[in-house]
């Protein structure tokens, strides 16, 4: 089992890496296993001090067994610099920061499996305009692989949609599934019925 | 693969059946405050064999039923159906399309079926291992859940890798 | 004490269910004590069923003391029904009427008893347009007996402030003001500096 | 009365003495993501005697100190100085302003001032409590935290009228 889990992690943390430094240009991240008995800790990526790259945190890497085997089975820690600042807790970044390493780590465990579709409600809700385009371009890219179903207040959001679906309610409570607007370049042959069967 | 139907009846704010398709790309579901958009999220958490009711703002499972608004009576029950498309054949099964229902009444009721068969959750959940989609559902980011992702325990992370695994 | 706290109480709670009228047309909302021994547990406004006006669940009143006295200490629950709706759990309210609720509660308790200022941090991220008007025009309201800093990123609260300060950060990490714009009726003397002095 | 003046140096990212100024009425903070519009909210949580680190998202209060960027050395020590003007004179204070000042530095050294003499934090509260601050600090609202007002515990909600009464 870990040879498999193994594979995965080094796939999803190069994905992870490419996915920060297109998310937050000049900025970089990785991801680390930890041993287990760290792992019931809520994140807690060690201030590391002055203005130099963060020095990696592996110190002596004993290789016995014992090591790899708490290594094994422990958790998986997340590591972010924005481009310019020196590395800190995860606590400390901003909420657009956090929302955008958090869709970078969705987006890297989707490339080394894809999901057939993903939901995604109001995700970009603490994102600026420059945060919203680079994650709205990430979806682009891979909605021929996986298909997006988005909840959104966002115009730029609404802009990107392949099928805009309009949600309404009227004065008695209830749902009511009132437009649906296929993209220009459809075919027509999704066109789907909203009927209240 | 994609999801391409929800089938809702007395479920939250969706008394009558009502269906909903979608293609593959991108679809995206907009509306004023509290009309039932993340009611839809909701809806597919929950039929996937989701199992905590806080996950879907309930205090009991039994707050997905529709409990009535202005001329309109509680509804007894509620049922979900997800149809996701398997016709490119990436699923295990053979069938072209995966359909998973659940269902709850006020009675205590309570069940799952899969492509029409009663069946218990293990087998949704094997059904969807299948899929891709996994035990985590990881792929569904409720509303305001986004960061908990980077608060989450490092263990957590491990198995949303695991289950990609 | 517990003469004070009766009577801004009353207050509140009558600002609470105008505020709800006011953010939520053609719903209700009100404030309502509960005993000591249940104040502990998250806020279960317990779903009253059906269609017709939600039952008050004062049920048999006892006036002992030991009652009133248990009352005394006991915490506060929020009831909001939105228009049409049955009430139910708060718990099952949108993202959008979760805030404006949480909003309708701290203008109760301000116009009771108004602070000096009010910091609110993207308090409005999760509104849509129709909530995002409501919520600034009781904003500009009470601007003239309290002051507000406003963090946002929606641009029709922009538009309705008074002074906007413009924030930035150069590669190097450090928060720089870069702009003030005083809005157009302003008499000039109250341009701040920024300075790194 | 209103906060007139905020002055911070090594608190978060404001490495360098940086003064804000404001006047009465509705001013509105904008900037991009990550570049310090948040880190002024916590500078006046902690500046009026926060206790908690996690109210101001860190795991201890040294984080609060500026930790260096490119070409910008970590400081040592972070101050906030948060000025109330008190020219109506509601505040039971017979200064036209009062200003509370918190410090922190590296080796331990922490504490506050008002108006300019060293005091406690008993004296701070007690300074607030005259302007209607009061010690619950319920006209402070962080980011993401709105709708925890909603879902708090009813003695919670209690605790903020009794403030206000
Ligand atoms: N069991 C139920 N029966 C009837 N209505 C329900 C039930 N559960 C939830 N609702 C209603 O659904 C509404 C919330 O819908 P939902 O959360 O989907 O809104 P939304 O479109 O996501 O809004 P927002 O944009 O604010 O996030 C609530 O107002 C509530 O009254
Ligand atoms: N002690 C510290 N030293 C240096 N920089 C810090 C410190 N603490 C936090 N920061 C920096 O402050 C940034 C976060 O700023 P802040 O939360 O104020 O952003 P924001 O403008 O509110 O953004 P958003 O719009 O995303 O909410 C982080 O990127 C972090 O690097
Ligand atoms: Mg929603
Ligand atoms: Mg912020």
């Amino acid at each position: 089992i870990s040879e498999l889990f193994e594979r995965t992690f080094e796939a999803t943390s190069r994905n992870f890496e490419e996915m920060i430094s297109e998310l937050f240009p000049g900025g970089k991240g990785r991801l680390r296993r930890i041993e287990s008995d760290q792992s019931s800790k809520p994140s807690v990526s060690e201030a590391s001090a002055g203005e130099s790259d963060p020095e990696p945190e592996d110190g002596v890497r004993e290789d016995s067994d014992e090591e790899s085997a708490r290594v094994d089975d422990g958790g998986v820690e997340i590591e972010v610099t924005p481009a310019g600042k020196s590395m800190r807790r995860l606590s400390l970044l901003s909420g657009g920061e956090k929302s955008m390493v958090a869709l970078a780590f969705v987006f890297a465990v989707m490339i080394a499996r894809p999901c057939p579709f993903y939901v995604l409600d109001e995700v970009e809700a603490a994102l600026d305009d420059l945060n919203l385009d680079r994650f709205l371009r990430v979806v682009k890219r891979f909605a021929d692989r996986s298909q997006f179903l988005i909840v959104t207040h966002q115009k730029r959001t609404m802009d990107a949609a392949d099928a805009l679906y309009g949600v309404s309610m009227a004065e008695d409570g209830v749902t009511k599934v009132v437009s649906y607007r296929p993209s220009q370049g459809d075919t027509g042959d999704r066109v789907p019925e909203h009927d209240e069967a | 693969m994609h999801l391409r139907e929800i089938n809702m009846k007395g479920f939250k704010s969706f008394p009558d059946r009502t269906r909903l398709t979608f293609g593959p790309g991108v679809s995206v579901i907009v509306g004023p405050n509290g009309c039932g958009k993340s009611n839809i999220t909701d809806a597919i958490l929950w039929a996937l064999g989701e199992q905590s009711p806080g996950a879907i703002r309930g205090q009991s499972m039994q707050d997905v039923i529709f409990a009535g608004g202005k001329g309109q009576s509680r509804r007894s029950a509620a049922e979900v159906e997800v149809v996701i498309d398997n016709a490119d054949g990436q699923a295990g099964s053979e069938f072209s399309e995966i359909s998973i229902t659940r269902h709850i009444s006020r009675d205590g009721d309570a069940g799952y079926r899969l492509n029409g068969a009663r069946c218990r959750l293990a087998d949704v959940i094997e059904a969807l291992a299948d899929t891709g989609l996994g035990r985590e559902m990881h792929s569904v980011i409720s509303q305001g859940r986004v960061e908990a992702l980077v608060s989450s325990k490092p263990r957590d992370r491990r198995l949303l890798i695991e289950e990609a695994a």
